[in-house]
């Protein structure tokens, strides 16, 4: 018998929330999941873990499934996540998805074209956020970033 | 004991 939602982890969610055989966005767990980061001290962390993991699948929609959970939490869990998504520990992760060098060459276009999007939105929208601006300036001068 | 969030960070990857 599957553990009640509220004690469920943060792990079971963000696999619901992304799970390959959706056939829709699973909007009530990409919900749940921003919620209980929140709550655990250890929450943006785990969380950050969990989404550079699943955005770095091969799968598409698995990854673009985990790009939604990371923008929608970038909108709704506040300061504590977003200074984890700040961290280069984070970013690096996006960034190798995105570069020939790492996994840009096997990894899908439109997940690629969607990381890019979201960082250079989150440029803008969380401009005290430097290190992200440093990571999207670094991909831009490398043109891996064409715009 | 609420420990302190650690705000430790790697280096920016080059690429």
């Amino acid at each position: 018998m599957a553990a009640p939602p509220e004690e469920e982890s943060l792990e079971s969610h963000i696999n619901r929330a992304t799970n390959p055989l959706n056939r829709e966005l699973e909007w009530e767990s990409i919900q749940t999941f921003c919620e209980k980061l929140n709550k655990d001290l250890e929450g943006p962390q785990l969380a950050t873990r969990l989404l550079a993991h699943k955005i770095q699948s091969p799968q598409e929609w698995e990854a673009l499934q985990a790009l939604t959970v990371l923008e929608t939490c970038m909108k709704n869990c506040g300061k504590r996540f977003h200074s984890e998504v700040g961290k280069f520990r984070f970013l690096n992760e996006l960034i190798k998805v995105v570069s020939p060098k790492y996994l840009g060459t096997r990894a899908p276009e439109k997940v690629k074209l969607k990381i890019v999007e979201v960082m250079y939105s989150w440029t803008i929208g969380l401009p005290d956020e430097t290190k992200i601006a440093d990571a999207y300036q670094m991909l831009k001068k490398q043109g891996v970033v064409k715009m | 004991a609420t420990s302190f969030p650690d705000d430790s960070d790697e280096d920016l990857l080059k690429v």
